[in-house]
């Protein structure tokens, strides 16, 4: 099995407001795969608290653009997640 | 052990060889026993490190729960070598090893662990195959017997939170539960490292009721807290995991409380999603040398609040 490579997967940060914002990213998480980060997973999502997920390139424009529909602000932690992986491995001393 | 770099992640072969090497080099200080294997056969390396004497009372500390929290094994090899090395030199230390001897388990979750050096850096679960669904692995700290799969976790084997088809169905949880249950009396602190957020929990995260100890835990994990602070001024929150974070089920802190632990606490290292999971190297030192602040705080109050 080919290693899973990361090429432009973002992770984004939302901070629901309300239920309906929950409610918005449970539904987004339905419909587009989405790897959670933080909380561990959509049951656990709930206003205020932030939710960190991950999503592959193919799909990350769809869901920025989602999101901006929807008005909800966002943040785009890793912009891609290969080449910080490459530079997680950051002691010279390998 | 000798030229091994603690300030780089190291895949399971570097690690296992690393138990081996450890304890070799260190006779009168760390001992290695194996408490099972996982579920594609690899050896549960379990290290005993303090001084050797009766009648000591022990803390168990385990790593790597979840495959692709890196910095969380990460820990647990730096914990040793600082224990080792620091053993006759820091008085705190060496009176921590004469008198109360420390279980680490390096690595919980080990298949995990090897998938994402091999295949998918972002594994989370155990690797083992589910009855009657092509997903794979449970999500080990969803699967002790703890309100299991009550809530915060799901019955579907293709999600992240897993909890299994029954508590303890993971032979990875399993041997922890076993090892734990067998010495159970010696045992007075669980700590088990995770990433990422930065908090310190501890019981109940599979109830929003709070533990009759809850006041003597809460200025405990402030105080430790304060200690982990006080290097690079990283900012932890703490609580118990429900009010903390939200509701899960199944999780180990809560099952070591319940069968008696009373000094059972979660840690969630660096960072708060600056990298997430994918924290550079460049941040384990820091990174372990302010948690061994706050761990070595617990364990002093554990060897003086048995």
């Amino acid at each position: 099995v080919q290693p899973h490579t990361f090429h432009g997967e973002k992770v984004f940060r939302v901070i629901p407001q309300n239920e309906e914002e929950v409610e918005f990213i449970k539904s987004l998480a339905t419909n587009i795969q989405v790897d959670f980060w933080f909380p561990d997973s959509v049951t656990q999502i709930r206003p205020a608290l932030q939710v960190d997920f991950r999503v592959e390139f193919h799909q990350a424009l769809d869901v920025q653009s989602l999101l901006a529909q929807k008005g909800m602000k966002y943040e785009v932690l890793i912009d891609n997640l290969e080449v910080a992986l490459e530079r997680e491995f950051d002691n010279n001393a390998r | 052990a000798i030229g091994y770099n603690y300030e780089k992640y190291n895949n399971w072969d570097m690690i296992a060889a690393w138990t081996a090497s450890i304890a070799a080099e260190n006779p009168e200080l760390v001992s290695r026993s194996q408490i099972g294997t996982s579920y594609e056969g690899r050896p549960m390396y379990l290290l005993k490190v303090g001084k050797s004497g009766s009648n000591k009372n022990a803390i168990f500390m385990d790593c790597g729960f979840h495959a692709r929290e890196w910095i969380s094994p990460a820990f647990c090899q730096w914990f040793v070598k600082e224990a080792v090395n620091n053993y006759g030199i820091d008085s705190e230390i060496t009176n921590l090893l004469n008198n109360l001897d420390f279980y680490i388990l390096p690595v919980l979750n080990i298949d995990g662990y090897v998938y994402t050096w091999t295949n998918n850096r972002m594994w989370r679960k155990t690797r083992s195959k589910n009855a009657n669904s092509s997903c794979i692995g449970t999500d080990p700290n969803r699967n002790f017997n703890a309100g299991w799969c009550t809530v915060g976790a799901s019955n579907r084997p293709c999600d992240d939170t897993y909890c299994g088809p029954a508590p303890e169905s993971e032979k990875e949880t399993k041997a922890l539960a076993d090892f734990i249950r067998s010495k159970h009396s010696v045992i007075k602190a669980y700590l088990t490292i995770h990433s990422y957020s930065q908090m310190l929990l501890f019981p109940y995260s599979y109830k929003n009721s709070v533990t009759k100890d809850h006041t003597e835990l809460n200025s405990l994990a402030k105080a430790a807290v304060s200690q982990l602070n006080s290097l690079y001024n990283t900012r932890y929150t703490y609580g118990s995991g429900a009010a903390t974070i939200y509701l899960a089920a199944g999780g180990s802190d809560d099952w070591a409380y319940d069968l008696g632990i009373k000094y059972s606490f979660t840690f969630e290292l660096r960072d708060t999603g600056r990298y997430g999971f994918v924290l550079p190297e460049s941040q384990i030192q820091p990174t372990c040398q302010e948690t061994f602040l706050a761990v070595k705080y617990i364990s002093n109050y554990v060897l003086n609040n048995p």
